[in-house]
């Protein structure tokens, strides 16, 4: 799912 | 990367050496929570299980070392080095009504069921609600030191500047995740009476009183 590529936020 | 989330991130870096600055400065955590605080640190450690098995960038990577170390630090000051300044009296928020509900919200809603993504989901809504227990102490104190509130404004900023981020994300990257934004809005929501007092009070050069 997109939500995944926030997973490079701290 | 983009603006928001830049200057958010700088934002809760200033919060982080704020707070740093008033213990090592005044030799003192009055007015602190410790309990805040460890929560918060509990929300890095979480958080960052993949600081060494999955590389962002460098800008990531010192910033997640630099909020682990900082907030295991600030907890050490709060209980050891400056503990006869604690005041344990007025820090009575019960965290375990913090973190049970989190615990239990992150076992049953979350983008994928393993221990990676439900930690990390348990550090988003612990999060949004760690610092209850400070916003708490400071109802029972009925003020807050100017620089403690300086803290708070930093702090609460910080998240407010991610969910224009996350509105950027949503509309040019087409990135979103619901559960970040979603605690994001709660997290923000709990700063805003302070936010009110701050712009009112502290602005103008007041003292942060609580009205009585």
């Amino acid at each position: 799912s997109d939500c995944k590529k926030t997973k490079d936020e701290l | 990367m983009n603006a928001f989330r830049l200057v958010g991130d700088l934002c809760h870096l200033a919060a982080i050496v704020l707070l740093l600055l008033k213990i090592w400065k005044s030799r003192s955590v009055a007015g602190l929570s410790g309990k805040s605080q460890i929560l918060f640190g509990l929300v890095f450690v979480t958080r960052y299980l993949d600081l060494v098995t999955n590389f962002v960038s460098p800008y990531n990577t010192i910033m997640k070392v630099f909020f682990l170390s900082s907030s295991i630090a600030t907890v050490y000051l709060i209980y050891t080095k400056f503990k006869a300044t604690y005041d344990g009296n007025h820090d009575t928020f019960r965290m375990e009504f913090l973190l049970i509900p989190c615990a239990l919200l992150a076992i049953v809603v979350n983008h994928e069921f393993s221990p990676m993504e439900i930690l990390w989901t348990f550090s988003i809504y612990l999060e949004a609600v760690a610092i209850l227990p400070q916003l708490f102490m400071i109802s029972k104190t009925g003020e807050a030191e100017t620089i403690t509130s300086h803290y708070l404004f930093a702090l609460g900023s910080y998240r407010g500047l991610y969910i224009m981020n996350w509105l950027y994300r949503y509309y040019y990257e087409n990135n979103f995740d619901v559960i970040a934004v979603v605690a994001g809005i709660v997290q923000t929501v709990l700063y805003c009476d302070f936010f009110y007092l701050y712009i009112t009070k502290v602005l103008q050069g007041k003292k942060l009183q609580l009205p009585a």
